[in-house]
């Protein structure tokens, strides 16, 4: 495997947005590029990531590896990293290692890491492809601030999204709170765009402890896409350049 | 009071 980022920080801020939900998980490496699927601790969320070899430049995998890396290793290994810095990736092909390198394409700095790999067996859960009731794209950062502040009132919030908007309530000690967004299209700033598609209406209640993690994530997109299904979990979509994405999916509340 | 569901009730395994 060889693989160039010309930025080392969109893979600062991946480990960074999922180090805190799942520790071991292996980068499954083939010629398409590199993903990562792995569930949380509880079995309540999954993380999916597609880093697509277009999103490298050169991208080289002459045959599939999985490089089994502990995240909070690779988290410090790339804090050595300058935001700016050009990151490239090597493994041989029966790697006891993942070798880094930052180059800094200002001065002649060439740093160089490597990372003890670990062996992780580890499922791969089968996504279905699934036609959602309710897509709703908004900004990364007001979805992030409807669950923080909603949080603070309850450990779940309820999304209901109807031709009307799309609703987060919650109910705790304290209270009630709710946040209501309807579709908009600001012509001028159109990364304030809320827009959201329906084919029929649908309600669900999640753990927002689960979308505040998710959150982390919201410095790699402006956009945020959350697709719901009745009885099916949500998917929290951060799409990044060259049609790579860090998803993540989180299993509903369930009975009453 | 509601529960939570699995993630691998609804993704089967590979």
């Amino acid at each position: 495997l060889e693989a160039r980022l010309e930025q080392a920080n969109l893979l600062k801020k991946v480990v960074d947005a999922i180090k805190d939900l799942v520790q071991d998980c292996n980068f499954d490496c083939n010629d398409s590029g590199i993903a990562l699927q792995a569930m949380d601790n509880s079995h309540v969320a999954l993380v999916s990531m597609m880093l697509k070899a277009e999103s490298f430049s050169p991208f080289r995998c002459d045959r599939n590896i999985a490089l089994g890396i502990n995240l909070s290793s690779l988290m410090k290994v790339l804090r050595c990293a300058q935001n700016e810095d050009i990151l490239t990736l090597k493994a041989d092909d029966a790697p006891d290692v993942v070798n880094l390198v930052f180059e800094s394409s200002e001065s002649d700095r060439l740093s160089e890491y490597d990372i003890k790999l670990m062996d992780i067996d580890q499922e791969h859960l089968g996504i279905p492809e699934t036609e959602y009731s309710a897509t709703i794209s908004m900004p990364a950062a007001e979805f992030q601030r409807i669950c923080r502040d909603l949080i603070a009132l309850s450990e779940s919030v309820a999304i209901e999204a109807t031709k009307e908007g799309v609703k987060f309530s919650c109910s705790g000690d304290i209270g009630n709170g709710a946040v209501t967004l309807r579709s908009h299209t600001n012509v001028e700033k159109p990364e304030l765009n809320v827009d959201i598609a329906l084919s029929e209406p649908v309600a669900l209640t999640f753990s927002l402890k689960y979308l505040v993690n998710f959150c982390k994530a919201s410095g790699l997109s402006g956009t945020v896409k959350l697709c719901l299904s009745s009885e099916v979990p949500l998917l929290v979509e951060y799409t990044l350049a060259s049609n790579s994405y860090l998803r993540f999916y989180l299993a509903p509340k369930i009975g009453d | 009071k509601a529960g939570q569901g699995n993630i691998m009730n609804f993704f089967g395994k590979k």
